[in-house]
C-alpha cells in the first residue's frame, strides 16, 4: 500500500489501543 | 434474570460504582443477562492487579496488550472516556454504559460520536492537524514503522483535504460525520461482535453463584 494514497484516521483505526476486542480474550 | 443479582447479593461484593443491571440494561442495548455477563467480566479485569473492583489504567493496560506497563495514546483516550468521572478509574456503570457505544445495535450517530471525543484529543470540540499528526506519529511509533517526514505530512495533508472541507485548519463534527459516511470502515473499530455473544463468552454469572450456592 503506497502510504501517501492512506488515510491518516484509516491509519490510525488499526492501533492495537483502539482494539477493545482483547479485553475479551481469556 | 437480573433478580438472581438482587435476591443473591450475598455473593456478590458490591463495588464502588456498582449499578444494578436492570437500570444499565435500560440505558444501553444490552439485556439484563448481558449486563450481569458483563460484570463477569468487570470483575475479572477489575482485580487483576489491584483488588479493590474497579479498572485502574495498569489494569486496563494489562488487559488490552497482557503488558500492565504498555503506554499507548490511544488505549490513554478510551480509558480517560470511560472514565466518565475523572477520577482515574473506570467503575462497573461507566464500563457498561461506555461499552454500550460498540455494541453492534449501538446507533450509529453515537459511534461516529464518540470517535470524535476519541481523536479530539486536547477536548477542543474540534480534531485539529495537529492532533492528527500526533496520532499518526503514535501508531507509527507503535507499529514499529518508519516513515520519512514528507510522507508523514503527506498523509496527514491528504487526509485534512478531505476531511476538513470548510478549510479552517480544523475538523468539526458535522465535517467528521460526513467524512465517516464517506469512509465508514473508519469506525469499524467502534462495534465490537464479542458484545453480541457476552453470554456466551462469560455464561457464568447465574450459574457461577448456583454452583457456589451449593457448594
Amino acid at each position: 500500500v503506497a502510504p501517501v494514497t492512506m488515510n491518516a484516521f484509516e491509519l490510525i483505526s488499526k492501533s492495537r489501543g483502539l482494539n477493545l476486542g482483547s479485553l475479551f480474550e481469556k | 434474570m437480573g433478580c438472581y443479582l438482587s435476591t443473591n447479593s450475598k455473593k456478590v461484593r458490591k463495588t464502588q460504582g456498582y449499578e444494578e443491571p436492570t437500570v444499565l440494561a435500560s440505558e444501553t442495548p444490552f439485556t439484563v443477562s448481558e449486563v450481569e455477563a458483563l460484570y463477569e467480566l468487570y470483575m475479572k479485569l477489575s482485580n487483576s492487579i489491584i483488588e479493590d473492583g474497579l479498572i485502574h489504567k495498569e489494569e486496563f493496560q494489562l488487559a488490552l496488550f497482557r503488558n500492565e506497563n504498555e503506554k499507548n495514546l490511544f488505549a490513554d483516550r478510551i480509558f480517560d472516556l470511560f472514565d466518565v468521572k475523572r477520577n482515574g478509574v473506570i467503575e462497573f456503570g461507566e464500563f457498561v454504559r461506555s461499552l454500550g457505544v460498540f455494541h453492534p445495535n449501538a446507533p450509529l450517530e453515537d459511534k461516529i460520536a464518540f470517535a470524535f471525543r476519541l481523536y479530539d484529543l486536547r477536548q477542543t470540540g474540534y480534531i485539529e492537524r495537529e492532533e492528527l499528526k500526533e496520532m499518526v506519529l503514535a501508531l507509527l511509533h507503535e507499529s514499529d514503522l518508519v516513515l520519512s517526514d514528507d510522507m508523514i505530512e503527506s498523509i496527514v495533508d491528504k487526509t485534512f483535504k478531505d476531511a476538513d472541507t470548510k478549510d479552517d485548519g480544523r475538523i468539526d463534527q458535522d465535517e467528521w460525520k460526513a467524512f465517516v459516511s464517506q469512509h465508514p470502515s473508519l469506525i469499524k473499530n467502534m462495534t465490537l461482535p464479542y458484545l453480541k455473544d457476552i453470554t456466551l463468552v462469560f455464561p457464568s454469572f447465574i450459574a457461577r453463584t448456583e454452583v457456589e450456592d451449593s457448594e
